[in-house]
């Protein structure tokens, strides 16, 4: 694991975070819900918490999909190349690029368009980035760079949790190892309520 | 474009339809090595450039395989466990095009990733043992 030069992270009395969306992206609650699923991974091994808001300039947050130039000086390129971006604590920015083919739920290994990406796998590794994890070396790693296409990896490896828990100390709750969860068993389980 | 399933793809996604990704272009360069100039290798450069691999310091890159791309190759490859050659093979191109995140591996020149790490480690992948 690696962390962002100094080693910034969320102050220690910002422990419970807010999330917000991008309203004129018009997310349906199965979309918002990819999110939350996300998040749940980080906050399974952390102190961190956290809940969705409407108002999207209060959010600590802030999930936006963009095209191309979106004025952060990090244009998107379309389909494929960079798929996401998301800056350092305290910053929240969370950009994804609109113009990729994103699958919310189903095997997205059996999809038969090639460029098809798991959103899942993509929020996973940007809310790390959000709470000031940098990029691994560790292939298996959630924190590994590259993110192919038609394939889905949402567990933390022991990599990533060593990394977080440096950061923000371990969740009290966590017992030192994560549940294996099957596809399906995910899937059937997150399109539910946030 | 979010499909709620992988059912819901439109029909101008065909699966059989082929597509060139932002860089998929650089998989011509495969055998190209250092001394050599190749149109389009700046572009290559700028990818490096993006993720912290090479620090900008003119507003254009040449299309030059000059000692800066292959330093740079030589970062990279041990940023993703690959054999470090500093020469455009196959294995390194293959990794190069994959679809990633836009995060820099590199910020303001450092990183721990493995190139980050003590030299002993990086350059095989793994430690020297002696057996006593």
């Amino acid at each position: 694991y690696s962390f962002f030069p100094g080693t910034p992270r969320w102050p220690a009395n910002r422990r419970d975070l807010t999330y917000g969306f991008l309203p004129g992206n018009e997310l349906t609650d199965e979309i918002k819900a990819v999110f939350s699923s996300a998040f749940q991974k980080w906050s399974a091994v952390t102190p961190l918490t956290f809940s969705q808001t409407d108002s999207l300039l209060t959010a600590d947050i802030k999930i936006g999909f963009y095209s191309g130039d979106h004025g952060d000086g990090e244009p998107f390129d379309g389909v494929l190349g960079t798929l996401a971006h998301a800056f350092s604590p305290p910053s929240g920015r969370f950009h994804l690029d609109a113009d990729e083919n994103w699958i919310v739920s189903g095997d997205v290994m059996r999809s038969a368009v090639p460029s098809a990406v798991d959103l899942e796998t993509v929020a996973v590794h940007e809310i790390g980035h959000l709470l000031g994890l940098g990029h691994s070396s560790v292939e298996d790693a959630i924190m590994y760079p590259t993110i192919t296409s038609r394939t889905r990896k949402v567990e933390l490896a022991n990599d990533d949790i060593e990394g977080i828990q440096w950061l923000y100390g371990s969740n009290p709750n966590y017992n030192g190892s994560t549940t294996p969860t099957s596809t399906t068993e995910e899937r059937e389980t997150s399109g539910g309520e946030i | 474009s979010l499909f709620p399933n992988i059912t819901a793809n439109p029909p101008w996604l065909h699966p059989n339809a082929t597509f060139l990704a932002p860089w998929d272009a650089f998989i011509k360069f495969a055998g190209c090595h250092s001394g050599e100039t190749r149109h389009g290798l700046s572009k290559l450069k700028h990818y490096f450039s993006n993720f912290g691999y090479i620090p900008i310091t003119a507003p254009n890159f040449s299309d030059d395989f000059d000692d800066e791309l292959e330093k740079a190759l030589k970062t990279y490859q041990q940023n993703f466990n690959l054999n470090v050659t500093g020469q455009l093979d196959d294995q390194t191109l293959q990794q190069i095009v994959k679809p990633r995140c836009g995060n820099a591996d590199i910020v303001n020149g450092t990183t721990s990733m493995n190139s980050g790490k003590s030299p002993s480690f990086h350059t095989t992948g793994h430690f020297h043992t002696t057996g006593h």
